[in-house]
């Protein structure tokens, strides 16, 4: 059975489709077989994975709808061992269309269990054969149905925090709702950690909210920190991950940091 | 009877928020009468207005779904001749509520039209007497019903765009949800104009998104830039907007060119 994270944080920007597309690249080139979700209507990781928009039938809403399985909807990445559900517009009618439906806050679990136990036999090939070690759900910036259904389906979450004063305003918000499905839907979620992104050492709010975050959440706040790094944001233009588009640059390196960091947090427990 | 711009991106973090406030709040210094609609259940345009958040009810939640009017809903600011309707955790239960309500994407606007008829007997006198010149609305990341509410209600949008690749990715769908409000809503619906942030010309990709931009949209797209200037990013920690924290900085300096440019637009029509 996967580990299945999802990314999230309703505040806008903060780095969530980024952290999802480079520590699912980082995990994947440990060998590891990693399935990323899409489910933002914007389909930013799509675009950052090189996936055309005319090519994302029958994406996430398929699956979430129960029009289709994974095993149909996913499709390979520019990344070996990194497969992405692409998202597209119409994801954003779920919401309405799943408003009466049986168990709606369920389906993507739903999806993700009937998936992985019969995985061997539903694709094509083009996945792997013995299933996923990972999934990542890169979650849009809200807290609606989409989110929901990403944290019901979730082991654990990860919540990328920008170095920046409004970003932080949401974060108790954030911990109650986690709190309110921990006890309505999903008793085993957890929070995986807290990783600072777009962290400036030049300016002095960034190192304050840092040590804010830090001195609050202790040891869920992952030491590796994400630096604001522009070829970071230049990396999806070419529709790669940062890993593959420059990988000495200091936001690969620290994705690839976080990603050892991941490991070795799993392994502790 | 106040001109009404919804402030929308339902790309995160682009800066709608730090428009809404500052091209707010430099409007009111030119003695205009602002009213700040903080539609956004994170509030963040009612933190960075300094407005707490045990002081935060009825807000636009009771706004829309009837329970207060604009007069007892509005707050005064910091800053003189702007007023907030402050936002709070209730309005992302909104979207849920309001499912099976009569006319639930005319709430925001036929509450606005009602203000704006009596607003002269209707508040204590917080308010201006004579009702309010501007109206802006600032939206979450997102096209739901939130936002639904505030095009039905707008005359124009404003759209701030973040001179990152990933934020192009969403304008084709934001133009598309404009043209279906235009045509099943609100036949009034313009565009105001494309207003480009966190430009950073000593970085090659702000500035070829910045031409790109200015290529495809010519003249929608606004002569004033807001260039990416920390002090903003500071002023909402101080619960003030940046043209109070500092005046003389770059960011306050491109906000009031925004307004006087907008101001230029709206008298040219
Ligand atoms: N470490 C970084 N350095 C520089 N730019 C970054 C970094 N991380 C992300 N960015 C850029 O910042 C912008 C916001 O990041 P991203 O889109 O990943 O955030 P998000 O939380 O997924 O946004 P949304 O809330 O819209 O889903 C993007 O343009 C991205 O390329
Ligand atoms: N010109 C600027 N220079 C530097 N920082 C800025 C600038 N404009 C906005 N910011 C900062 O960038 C972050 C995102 O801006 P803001 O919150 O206004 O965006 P938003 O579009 O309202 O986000 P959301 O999608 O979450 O509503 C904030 O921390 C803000 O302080
Ligand atoms: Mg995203
Ligand atoms: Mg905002």
């Amino acid at each position: 059975k996967p580990r299945v994270i999802a990314v999230v944080n309703q505040k806008g920007g903060v780095g969530k489709t980024t952290t999802a597309i480079n520590l699912g690249t980082a995990l994947a080139a440990t060998g590891r077989r990693v399935l990323l979700i899409d489910l933002d209507p914007q389909g930013n990781a799509s675009t950052g994975l090189g996936v055309d928009k005319a090519a994302r039938q029958p994406g996430s809403y398929g699956v979430l709808i129960g029009r289709a399985g994974f095993g149909e909807a996913m499709v390979p990445t520019p990344v070996p061992n990194l497969f992405l559900v692409p998202a597209n517009r119409d994801l954003s009618g779920a919401e309405i269309e799943l408003v009466d439906a049986e168990r709606r806050a369920h389906r993507l679990r739903e999806a993700i269990e009937t998936f992985t136990s019969f995985s061997v036999s539903e694709h094509d090939g083009a996945a792997p054969a013995r299933g996923f070690d990972y999934v990542l759900i890169d979650c849009p910036p809200s807290l609606t149905l989409l989110t929901l259904n990403a944290l019901v389906a979730a082991d654990s979450l990860l919540v990328p925090l920008q170095c920046e004063f409004l970003a932080l305003d949401g974060l108790s918000e954030l911990l109650h709702t986690v709190d309110v499905v921990k006890a309505n839907f999903n008793p085993r979620l957890k929070i995986q950690g807290i990783v600072l992104t777009m962290f400036d050492n030049r300016n002095r709010l960034s190192s304050q909210v840092a040590a804010d975050v830090r001195a609050h959440f202790g040891a869920q706040v992952y030491e590796t920190m994400i630096p604001r790094n522009v070829r970071v944001s230049e990396a999806p233009s070419f529709g790669v991950p940062v890993l593959l588009y420059d990988i000495s640059c200091a936001g690969s390196q620290a994705y690839a940091h976080l990603a050892s960091e991941l490991l070795k947090r799993e392994n502790a427990e």
